[in-house]
């Protein structure tokens, strides 16, 4: 509960018109950014532990035996994210919070081209990447290897419910091209 | 034709030769539709003057009524997918946009990039994004009450005195937290944004909203400080997304646009958690 308050708390004072709009000094701002990574991090353990819980199903291992890491990735809004641009498999947990049930087109920071996803069944579903955009001035503020968007249809996200898909590289499928520009018209 | 299109069933976009937004068709309809990035210089005034204040972190004051190009001219690259359509413009050093179109949307999402605003000519800029329509608007147009209720507004105008605006830019700006929009008796064009920002229509069929200011002097109402981030090095970068809905008018008692836009708004808003778990230990039988 301490850290469900932290973050009820940090909540509380980002509801300052200050805040809100952005006209704080800028310390102050920074101070805002803090307080909500921590309040966030405090948070994770809360979801992961929930998360555990409800990905446990009949016939698996307990979880405490074999508990994943639920990571979030704060940075996504800028395509960042060091488990997605990593080589190795990740999964991808989606959690619908409104009360009916949502599509979405996700869209994964990547550091390739060549990927498959899985959706909860098993099945292979269509993906698509695009290259992130590397504006001049912003090239040297980025901090992430990440070169592509990987984007697939999260279909039927279950109101107030989750949903999981599976994401590994994959180097032999022949629909994995490199993602190019159509030719200038002129 | 030297024109770039991208389109799914719903919606089309058309591009002229400039490399901007020039023409969209939905709903059955197609509509002149022009979208570009612009800059108002603010004002630098003696803020021992109340008349003569500076534009800064409270205030939106821009030196004069004029408004400043970006560019003439956009750099585009154009990705088409199964999934999505997307068109890269580049506008210049500093501002930069991906216009996308998803396989089974009815919007078109516009991702902008915009910053560091460069202060080398010791000018503080307020950079906003405005989309032109053909649509007759009539100097009416509608912005949201903390996501609730639609306000409507009148330019140059208040609803409980005579005004007569001095300052005809900042005078008709209003805070816009998820929507603004504005219709004829024909057609309507609404706008969602990410976050909360200025927003105003200062022509008829034109909706403008401000994406990223950085200023020089402080405004004096409190903070003490100009709004002009240099924490880390040459102030700031904003990405953020707003996205286009073009339909029929409400007023053609079609109240379909009027729920994908307040789906959208909430889906938006309110989009899934994303939790990332790295799966180098599991195949995918065993995720499974």
């Amino acid at each position: 509960d301490p850290h469900l308050t932290f973050l009820r708390e940090t909540m509380g004072i980002m509801q300052h018109h200050d805040a809100v709009t952005g006209t704080e000094k800028e310390k102050v701002a920074l101070d805002y950014a803090k307080r909500m990574s921590v309040a966030l991090r405090a948070c994770s353990t809360n979801i992961r532990n929930v998360l555990n819980q409800f990905s446990t199903g009949p016939g698996s291992e307990p979880t405490s035996q074999r508990p994943f890491e639920f990571k979030t990735c704060t940075l996504l809004n800028i395509s960042s994210c060091a488990t997605s641009e990593s080589s190795g498999p990740f999964a991808l947990t989606l959690y619908n919070p409104l009360a009916h049930t949502t599509k979405e087109y996700v869209r994964v920071p990547v550091a390739d081209y060549k990927y498959i996803v899985l959706d909860p069944t098993g099945k292979s579903l269509t993906t698509q990447v695009v290259p992130v955009p590397k504006p001049v001035a912003a090239i040297k503020h980025r901090n992430s290897i990440a070169e592509y968007e990987l984007v697939f249809l999260a279909s039927n996200l279950p109101a107030m419910g989750y949903k999981t898909y599976y994401i590994q590289r994959d180097d032999s499928s022949p629909v994995n091209i490199k993602p190019t520009a159509l030719p200038k018209r002129e | 034709s030297s024109y770039t299109v991208i389109e799914n069933e719903n919606i089309k976009l058309t591009f002229d030769t400039n490399g901007f937004l020039s023409e969209v068709t939905a709903d059955g309809m197609t509509r002149m539709i022009s979208q570009e990035f612009l800059y108002y210089e603010g004002a630098t005034g003696n803020n021992a003057e109340f008349l003569n204040r500076s534009s800064g972190a409270y205030i939106f004051r821009p030196k004069d009524n004029n408004i400043r190009f970006a560019t003439d001219h956009v750099t585009i690259e154009v990705y088409k997918g199964s999934l999505v359509e997307e068109v890269h413009q580049k506008f210049n050093d500093w501002i930069s946009q991906v216009v996308r179109v998803y396989k089974q949307s009815t919007y078109a999402e516009f991702e902008w990039l915009v910053g560091p605003i460069p202060i080398d000519d010791e000018i503080g800029k307020e950079v906003i994004t405005r989309f032109k329509s053909d649509i007759k608007s009539e100097g009416v147009f509608f912005t949201d009450s903390n996501g609730r209720e639609m306000i409507k507004r009148q330019r140059n105008h208040r609803d409980t005195w005579n005004v007569k605006l001095q300052e005809t830019v900042a005078g008709n700006y209003y805070p816009i937290t998820t929507k603004i929009a504005l219709e004829d008796t024909i057609a309507r064009m609404a706008i969602l944004t990410d976050r909360a920002q200025g927003g105003s229509s200062l022509e008829d069929g034109a909706l403008e909203l401000m994406v990223h200011r950085r200023l020089l002097k402080d405004d004096a109402f409190g903070v003490g400080e100009a709004l002009n981030e240099t924490e880390f090095g040459e102030g700031l970068i904003a990405r953020g997304k707003t996205h286009l809905f073009v339909g029929q008018s409400y007023l053609r008692a079609d109240v379909s646009l009027k729920a994908i836009e307040r789906l959208v708004q909430l889906e938006t808003l309110l989009p899934s958690w994303k939790f990332f778990s790295n799966m180098e230990l599991y195949t995918s039988d065993q995720w499974l």
